[in-house]
């Protein structure tokens, strides 16, 4: 694991520990595609002392949007795969996905006929890393690993994820440091990768 | 596009239209150090963007060098390649892999080997936007 730069690295202050988050409202997104957001919360804040809860003012602590090439911060997406998404340090709280990918909400993206079919939770799994002050990890298996290719699944946050938030901000007190998966999610992801 | 159901839509529906965004970066495969090589200049340039070459990008050349070589180097080692320092078929394969677009390496610093920060020898500020 990593964090960005900083001494002490940049993280959420103390005082922040309940984080709001919102969609932006242009991008008109479905509660199935919003459930996305609340599963890859879930898989940080079950490791972490640290809550993540929706709101539908776009001026909450974390904001998140699908953007198509130049969208006004000097980080222009690239089109299909590519870049896929980006995130900024705390407390920035800016997550901007690639609106030109094509997107797998549900269903079982290693079997997509849609060759450039990309996991949504995993990318955004990925990127709330980012939002909390992870940096990229060289581990593979890792979530905080940069790349990750088209029709693959990856969201169970790895040893190396979580002893690198726990750093930043503890370990959340009914972590049992076993599983970094809530059961419920786990039961999901064992009956055949359907939510 | 959102794609709500994955599994219920049938090959073809939705066909491929666009070449991935580094695709073109296949023909570089077997570039050697000393070489020119037509369009190399966008490799580099993928580098700085994810922080392997502090230099402008109106510089890069076609030219495979020293900086190249270098940044080839230390992205091979941030995801456990073999080091070669040359394009080689495994270091193509992941450089073309879709990505997150934050950068590997922020203000002259690789964070990404495990538990460790390691300093280049760097003092240019290169791809900081925030990130």
């Amino acid at each position: 694991y990593s964090f960005f730069p900083g001494n002490p690295p940049p993280r959420w202050p103390d005082s922040k520990r309940d984080l709001t988050y919102s969609f932006w409202p242009g991008n008109g997104l479905t509660d199935q595609d919003k459930s996305v957001f609340t599963r890859a919360f879930a898989r940080w804040s079950t490791v972490i002392p640290m809550t993540f809860t929706e709101t539908d003012s776009f001026n909450s602590d974390i904001r998140i949007g699908f953007f198509s090439g130049d969208h006004g911060d000097g980080e222009p997406f690239d089109g299909v795969l590519g870049t896929l998404a980006h995130a900024f340090s705390p407390p920035s709280g800016l997550l901007h996905l690639d609106s030109e990918e094509e997107w797998v909400v549900s269903g079982d993206v290693s079997t997509s006929s849609i060759l450039s079919a990309v996991d949504l939770e995993s990318v955004v799994v990925h990127e709330i890393g980012h939002l909390l002050g992870l940096g990229h990890s060289s581990i593979e298996e890792a979530i905080m690993y940069p790349s990750i290719s088209s029709r693959t699944r990856k969201v169970e946050l790895a040893q190396d994820d979580i002893e690198g938030i726990q750093k930043l901000y503890g370990k959340n007190p009914n972590y049992n440091g076993s599983s970094p998966l809530t059961p419920a999610i786990q039961e999901r992801e064992t009956n055949g990768g359907q939510y | 596009i959102l794609l709500p159901n994955i599994s219920s839509i049938p090959p073809g529906f939705l066909p491929n239209v666009t070449a991935p965004a580094w695709d073109s970066f296949k023909k570089f495969l077997g570039c050697r150090p000393g070489e020119k090589f037509n369009g190399l200049a966008k490799i580099k340039q993928y580098f700085h963007y994810f922080g392997y070459i502090p230099n402008s990008p109106s510089n890069f050349t076609d030219d495979f060098d020293d900086v190249l070589e270098s940044a080839l180097r230390t992205y091979q080692q941030n995801f456990n390649l073999k080091v070669t320092g040359e394009l080689d078929q495994q270091t193509l394969n992941k450089i073309v892999q879709p990505r997150c677009g934050n950068a590997d390496i922020i203000n002259g610093t690789t964070t990404m080997n495990s538990g460790k920060w390691t300093a280049f020898n760097t003092t240019s500020p290169f791809h900081t936007v925030g990130h």
